[in-house]
């Protein structure tokens, strides 16, 4: 199964 | 004092239809470069970047930096309140809790002006470094539009697979299986026809077709879309908006669990 993980853990905040 | 006025309301129309499927309200930042918005669609799948620069408006004032969260909704009615050709000037005073739209016709006889309460969005800000990617290719935004739109028939997402040969759209699902191959174009006689890849590594990523068609709701803006990928990051699918600035949508991929 794929399933995708949320855009924010790709970036860092700020 | 904010204030930013454009001759043609179209393109901001166009702006809006690119977002409002995706987010239902974005803040807008605006400063001395210009306004900008970014914002993740409610599920948190992927991220809408719109930057629009302040030399590029017809008029641009922004004494200081200010920050309007705004309900998408209610300024894409608004923008419908103003016909194509209206001037549009979007004022807000500092520390305001509201905006005004301002449509005039080209004659000048027609004047409206449209009061838009904000609101306080406590959205999070994502840092986006600039990187290199392995593939990127460049496409007529219509021929985009139509895979995406052709593909999601067959299934809930969709394999991008790039090469230095060209590019290959698949999905395949219970009613069977679809491929869609572009080869880079060998002879560029009109720019906006033209597939490009530019390819350091080739990258096969699969995503989910429901957002690849939200964004392709931004074809009336470019000619050409550019998509941008590497192995495990988030696609960039890229509309320059004429000389004004752009809209880019990050896609996070779709992987094994």
């Amino acid at each position: 199964i794929k399933n995708q993980k949320g855009i924010n853990t790709y970036f860092t905040a700020g | 004092m904010f204030e930013a006025r454009l001759m043609n309301a179209t393109i901001l129309k166009k702006i809006l239809d690119a977002v409002k499927d995706l987010l239902n309200e974005g803040t807008f930042d605006c400063s001395d470069s210009g306004i900008q918005l970014q914002a993740m669609d409610n599920s948190h799948v992927s991220l809408v970047s719109l930057t629009l620069r302040s030399d590029s408006f017809d008029k641009f004032r922004c004494d200081r930096n200010l920050s309007m969260g705004m309900n998408l909704g209610t300024m894409a009615k608004i923008l419908k309140c103003a016909n194509n050709d209206d001037t549009v000037t979007i004022k807000a005073q500092d520390n305001a809790d509201t905006v005004t739209f301002m449509f005039e016709s080209q004659n000048h006889e027609k004047v409206s002006d449209y009061e838009m309460k904000l609101m306080n969005l406590d959205q999070e800000h994502l840092g986006i470094p600039d990187t290199d990617y392995s593939c990127v290719v460049r496409m007529p935004s219509m021929e985009f539009a139509r895979i995406c739109r052709d593909l999601a028939q067959f299934s809930e997402s969709m394999v991008i697979c790039c090469t230095k040969e060209g590019v290959k759209f698949s999905a395949s699902g219970d009613l069977g299986s679809a491929n869609v191959k572009l080869a880079q174009t060998s002879n560029v006689d009109k720019e906006e026809e033209a597939v490009i890849i530019e390819m350091q590594e080739p990258v096969t990523l699969t995503f989910a077709c429901r957002y690849l068609n939200a964004f392709t709701k931004a074809t009336p803006l470019c000619n050409q879309v550019q998509l941008s990928m590497s192995a495990d990051v988030p696609l960039v699918v890229e509309y320059r908006i004429s000389d004004l600035g752009h809209i880019r949508y990050y896609l996070a991929p779709k992987i094994e669990e």
